[in-house]
């Protein structure tokens, strides 16, 4: 720094200009991180495949433009009374499955998971061509079970699949139950009689993928009145 | 507000652009490809104080005439933001979600003196 140039604000000297570039973006990191509630920038294990992203994002676009707040749930865009809110986009991992079952399970990161709440949460289901006629499927909505090894099923919905297509499902509750908990994970069980094929496409990186789209709301800060 | 010349020395915002692949973050922040911090600068003497950058009115400047004239705590006051704007952010969190957030507050659009 040049002989005793001084912040007049606050006294400390001033800083070399490569200096002051390199504390200036590590101010803008740490700050979005901050914000992000992030320890540190996420490491992508493996992001979906391009395919199912752009069709997840069509069919989001196509979903609003007709939505209506859901019965019983915080309409997303409430007074947002200033608040960060988030759209997550979580993609199926694929869980057990028999040969007239499968398990999805949809993860939600903690860091959103435990300083959120859930406005709205849907399901997203693309059942490929069925068979003749209609297709029966029944979708639980399971979470582990806090006192033993199985899961508990929060939530049974019945189905008649007439033709192939994408299907919603409201799981806003269970979404918002998930994100008090330790792993905040939905597993979604999808069932059809014996000898009916799966409904849902076989593998991953297929364009029709299962996904679940959340708004939350950052929780207002828990304010103490003292009298 | 004013924005920072080559040698101004009154308050007055400098623009700054965090470029996400020159820290390494475009492999997790979808969008943008960076963000406009931006961030205040600049001298705040005691006739300066409290007016919102350095466009001040007549008023104004006859009214810190006279806060210069008393003088009274001949101190200088602080160069801060006085208008910020939300970062908006496409992202992927840890377990390959894919993210959506306004980040208040995150660009300085306009800087002052306290």
């Amino acid at each position: 720094a040049a002989k005793d140039t001084r912040c007049p604000a606050c006294g400390v000297a001033a800083l070399a200009p490569g200096m002051q570039r390199d504390v200036l973006l590590a101010l803008a990191k740490q700050s979005i991180l901050a914000k992000l509630h992030l320890p540190a920038r996420p490491n992508i294990p493996q992001p979906p495949s391009r395919g199912a992203l752009l069709t997840a994002l069509r069919r989001m676009r196509a979903q609003r433009s007709d939505t209506t707040a859901f019965p019983g749930m915080l309409p997303a865009r409430s007074a947002g009374m200033g608040l960060q809110e988030y759209e997550i986009l979580s993609f199926a991992e694929s869980g057990s499955s028999t040969s007239h079952s499968v398990h999805l399970h949809f993860r939600f990161s903690q860091e959103v998971a435990g300083s959120t709440e859930i406005l709205q949460a849907t399901l997203y289901l693309f059942w490929a061509a069925p068979g003749p006629g209609a297709q029966p499927v029944t979708v639980r909505l399971l979470q582990p079970n806090p006192t033993g090894p199985n899961m508990t099923v929060t939530s049974e919905t019945r189905l008649e699949v007439q033709r192939s297509g994408w299907t919603t499902l409201d799981v806003g509750p269970a979404v918002q139950s998930l994100f008090g908990q330790e792993i905040p994970r939905l597993t979604v069980e999808l069932e059809v009689p014996e000898g009916w094929e799966s409904p849902v496409p076989s593998d991953h990186s297929d364009s029709h993928w299962p996904f679940v789209v959340a708004q939350a709301r950052a929780r207002t800060p828990h304010r103490v009145h003292r009298r | 507000g004013i924005d920072c010349g080559r040698d101004s020395r009154m308050c007055c915002r400098q623009e700054f652009f965090v470029d996400f692949k020159e820290i390494g973050w475009e492999d997790w922040i979808i969008q943008p490809e960076g963000y406009h911090m931006n961030y205040c600068a600049g001298l705040c003497p005691l006739y300066m104080a409290g007016v919102p950058g350095l466009a001040a009115s007549f008023h104004t400047a006859v009214l810190n005439r006279i806060k210069a004239a008393s003088a009274a705590a001949a101190v200088d006051s602080c160069c801060v933001p006085t208008q910020r704007r939300p970062l908006s952010l496409l992202y992927y969190d840890r377990d390959s979600n894919i993210v959506k957030t306004d980040i208040p507050d995150m660009i300085v659009d306009s800087c002052g003196c306290t």
